[in-house]
C-alpha cells in the first residue's frame, strides 16, 4: 500500500473516462476499463459506477509528455501509465501515456490496455507495487493472455487487506469474465503470450520440466544461435548463454529476454551484418534485434520460399562467409541467399550428399570459429564446410566447460 | 547482451533517472564527496536489485540495466511517495 494506507472510505466508487486514445475503438476502451474494474470488484465489496460528466472519484485520461501533474510521460516505451492513491483532486486518477500503442489484443507491438488499466486501478484503490513476479501489481509490463485473466493471490491478499472480501463469496474463482466476443484475435496457431503464471520460473500446478544439468551427458537442444558475439542454446523455455565476456555459463529463460515469444523454438540463426536473429516455431518465424522484436512478425515460413509441404524446420545456420543460410528439414536442406532474400536454385538437396557422416534430423546448427556444428541428440558433429569434411564428434554440451 | 562502450555513460544517466523516478534517489547536485554520491547510488541500485530479485551487487550490470529498460508503471516502487 501507500504510506498511511489511503483507501476509499465508501464502497460505491465512481469513475469517468475523460478522453480516448486514437489507437483503439472507443467501445474497446470502455470494455477494457470496465473489465479492469470488474477484476477488483469481484474480490472486494467495492462497486464501480461510471459517470459521463462532472467529477468522479477516479478520472481516467490519455495524455503524452507533460500533462499537468508532477510526473511527465516519457514518449514510447519506458513509463506506460501511472495512477494516484485514493484521495481528493488527483487522488485515484489514472493517466495513460498516449505515446504508447494501446491495443485490446495481446500482441508484440502494443500494450494491452486492460492489463495496464487493471494495474493502475490497483493504485487508484490504494495498492502499491508488488515484487511478486506474475502478480498484477508487479511494476514491469508482462504481455499475458488476457482472455481468462485471473488475479494473483498476492493481488487478492493486498486488496482484501484494504477492503475485505466481497459481500457474498464469489461462486467462481476471481476471473475477468471472457468478453462477449473474442477480443483476442490471436490468429490460429499463433503463440499466446507466456503469461507469468506459465513462466517456468513460476510455481504452477503442473510443474514444468526442470532445467537439465549443464553437464547432463544426455542433454539435447531445440535450437542454437550466435548473438552479438555470444552463443545462446535453447531447450524448452530455458536458455544457456555463453559469452566471451564472462567465464561462467549464464542460465536464463526465453521469457526473460523476449517475454512475448513462446518456448520451444525449432531453429534459430543470426544474420550478424544485420544485427538480426530469427527464431522459428512450427510454421512461423520472428526476427529480433537484441531484445526488440521486429514489427510485422510472426510471418509464415513460406514467405522464405519453402514449399507448403514443409510444416516446420529442424535447424538453421547462417554462413557469414557466403551469406547463405542453410535450413534443415528431415533428410534435406535448402540454401537461402540473404542478399537476394530467396532460396537458391537446385535445392533442396539431400543432407547425406553434402554432409557425410552427419545424421539427421538435425536438431540445431551453429557456425563458430570457422566450423559448422550440427547437433543430433546428445552429440554434435564438427564439420569443415570448405572441405565438406567431418572433423570430430563431441557431446552436445561440450561448450559448457564440462 | 554486450553493450558498446560509448553507451555506458548513457546507461549511467538512464539509471540515475530511473532510480530518481522509482527509488527516491536524490543525486547531491553539488556534492563535494563524489564517492559518497556513488555509494548512495550503489545503495539505491542494491534496493532495486533486491526488489526485482536480481543478484544484489550495487553495480549496473547488464541484467540490472535490462530490467530498468522494461516498459513499466510510472509509480515509484518504494514508499516515500509524496
Amino acid at each position: 500500500t501507500f504510506p498511511l494506507r489511503p483507501t476509499w472510505k465508501k464502497e460505491d466508487v465512481t469513475y469517468r473516462i475523460l478522453n480516448y486514445t486514437p489507437d483503439m475503438l472507443q467501445a474497446d476502451v470502455d470494455e477494457a476499463i470496465a473489465r479492469a474494474f470488474q477484476l477488483w470488484s469481484s474480490v472486494t465489496p467495492l462497486r464501480f459506477t461510471r459517470l459521463y460528466s462532472g467529477q468522479a472519484d477516479i478520472m481516467i485520461s490519455f495524455a503524452a509528455g507533460f500533462h499537468g501533474d508532477f510526473y511527465s510521460f516519457d514518449g514510447p516505451g519506458g513509463t506506460l501509465a501511472h495512477a494516484y492513491p485514493p484521495g481528493g483532486g488527483l487522488g485515484g486518477d489514472a493517466h495513460f501515456d498516449e505515446d504508447e500503442n494501446w491495443t485490446k489484443f495481446t500482441t508484440y507491438n502494443g500494450f494491452n490496455l486492460f492489463l495496464v488499466a487493471a494495474h493502475e486501478l490497483g493504485h487508484s484503490l490504494g495498492l502499491g507495487h508488488s515484487n511478486v513476479f506474475g502478480s498484477l501489481m508487479y511494476p514491469v509490463y508482462m504481455a499475458t493472455d488476457t482472455r481468462y485473466y485471473q488475479l494473483h493471490q498476492d493481488d487478492i491478499d493486498g486488496i482484501q487487506a484494504l477492503y475485505g472480501p466481497p459481500r457474498e463469496s464469489p461462486v467462481l474463482p476471481t476471473k475477468a469474465l471472457p468478453p462477449q466476443e473474442p477480443t483476442e484475435m490471436i490468429p490460429a496457431g499463433a503463440p499466446t503470450q507466456m503469461s507469468p503464471r506459465e513462466d517456468p520460473t513460476e510455481m504452477t500446478p503442473s510443474k514444468p520440466p526442470q532445467r537439465p544439468e549443464d553437464c547432463d551427458p544426455h542433454l539435447t537442444f531445440d535450437a542454437i544461435t550466435t548473438l552479438r558475439g555470444e552463443t545462446l542454446f535453447f531447450k524448452g523455455s530455458y536458455v544457456w548463454r555463453k559469452s566471451p565476456y564472462f567465464s561462467e555459463i549464464e542460465h536464463d529463460t526465453i521469457f526473460s529476454f523476449w517475454p512475448s515469444l513462446i518456448a520451444g523454438f525449432d531453429a534459430a540463426y543470426e544474420v550478424d551484418n544485420k544485427d538480426r536473429v530469427l527464431f522459428f516455431k512450427d510454421n512461423q518465424y520472428w526476427a529480433v534485434s537484441g531484445y526488440r522484436i521486429d514489427s510485422g512478425f510472426p510471418k509464415p515460413i513460406h514467405y522464405l520460399g519453402f514449399p507448403t509441404s514443409v510444416g516446420k524446420i529442424d535447424a538453421a545456420v547462417h554462413d557469414q562467409n557466403t551469406k547463405r543460410t542453410y535450413f534443415f528439414v528431415g533428410n534435406k536442406y535448402w540454401s537461402f541467399n540473404e542478399n537476394t532474400q530467396s532460396m537458391e536454385r537446385g535445392y533442396p538437396r539431400k543432407i547425406a550428399a553434402d554432409f557425410q557422416g552427419v545424421p539427421h534430423p538435425i536438431d540445431a546448427a551453429l557456425q563458430k570459429n570457422g566450423y559448422f556444428y550440427f547437433f543430433h541428440g546428445s552429440n554434435q558433429y564438427e564439420v569443415d564446410m570448405k572441405k565438406k569434411k567431418l572433423i570430430r564428434i563431441m557431446k552436445s554440451n561440450s561448450w559448457f566447460n564440462c | 547482451f554486450p553493450v558498446s562502450q560509448e553507451k555506458e555513460k548513457e546507461d549511467m544517466q538512464f539509471a540515475k533517472k530511473y532510480l530518481e523516478n522509482f527509488y527516491d534517489f536524490k543525486e547531491e547536485k553539488h556534492s563535494l564527496f563524489k564517492s559518497k554520491d556513488l555509494n548512495h547510488m550503489a545503495d539505491k541500485i542494491r534496493e532495486m536489485q533486491s526488489f526485482f530479485g536480481l543478484e544484489v551487487t550495487g553495480e549496473l550490470n547488464h541484467k540490472t540495466m535490462d530490467m530498468m529498460k522494461q516498459p513499466r508503471c510510472g509509480m515509484p516502487d518504494v514508499r516515500s511517495y509524496s
